[in-house]
């Protein structure tokens, strides 16, 4: 059995969004230790790993460890349907082979419950270990995500180049070029603006705009966003949760 | 011209 209640329905609602535009269905591994999904978008180039610790959870409990595969766009549709303050619980039966949603109103007596038809999931997993890194930067996720808007507006191509006390983001296009320079800050009023950078080797990586583009839908999960990069390897870009996390490992393009 | 990676080519290098 399992069973999770959120303090509130739009953390779950925020995740979702994050994640219905890149996969359609994954797989929910439920642990004694919260949620955990893993799964790659259909061109096989960016992967999506979420963490959702059981501490996330006003409640949680799950007695044995159950695989529910979900449909994003039909569980987005059905969460839609509450409120963002509400309390929402999921539950499922072992060998389950449906989700029940739970959402009650705070204010109001009201209890509305959903029935989530669950999908059998074939997903091949990809083994992703701990991974080297040549350069960590966290800034603002709001600015990181006008970045990616304002340099899609001229490449299908983010180039991101660090060195030791600056990061360049630059797109080259037929209709011009862009350049947006970023250098490390300390706001002791405001911690979530500041902006660090951490080199041991400097970087020079190509991102596809259309992939980055899915990545900043998970703006609104956390204020920060930190994206590790290594010399040709897949980019990171992990948005904390309260306890957790979703993180995005995007591969890198290559010239010819 | 760039072209694009696929992860399969980090992770499960078999």
């Amino acid at each position: 059995m399992l069973e999770g209640k959120f303090e509130e329905a739009s953390l779950l609602k925020k995740i979702v969004e994050a994640m219905k535009d890149c996969v359609s269905s994954c797989n929910f591994n439920c642990t004694e230790n919260g949620i955990s999904v893993q799964a790659v978008d259909n061109s096989r180039v960016l992967l999506i790993s979420l963490l959702i610790e059981k501490d996330t959870f006003e409640e949680y409990r799950c007695d044995r460890n159950i695989t529910l595969g979900v449909g994003l766009g039909s569980l987005s549709k059905i969460i839609g349907n509450g409120a963002n303050s509400d309390y929402l619980t999921i539950s499922a039966d072992d060998d389950a082979d449906k989700l029940n949603i739970i959402f009650e109103d705070k204010v109001k007596d009201k209890i509305s419950e959903y029935n989530l038809k669950l999908l059998d999931i074939d997903a091949d997993l990809l083994d992703v270990g701990p991974m080297d890194t040549d350069a960590t930067i966290t800034l603002p996720s709001a600015d990181f995500a006008k970045i990616c808007k304002d340099m899609k507006v001229l490449s299908e191509s983010l180039q991101i180049i660090v060195t030791k006390d600056s990061a360049l983001f630059q797109s080259v296009g037929d209709i011009g070029t862009g350049n947006i320079v970023i250098r490390p800050k300390t706001d002791i009023d405001h911690p979530e603006e500041s902006v660090t950078i951490s080199l041991d080797k400097p970087i020079d990586l190509s991102f596809g705009s259309k992939y980055l583009s899915d990545i900043i839908k998970a703006t609104s999960l956390s204020q920060k966003v930190t994206i590790k990069l290594t010399d040709q390897s897949p980019g990171v870009f992990e948005y904390k949760l309260p306890s957790g996390y979703l993180r995005f490992y995007l591969a890198p393009k290559f010239d010819e | 011209p760039q072209y694009q990676y696929i992860l399969k080519l980090f992770f499960d290098p078999e």
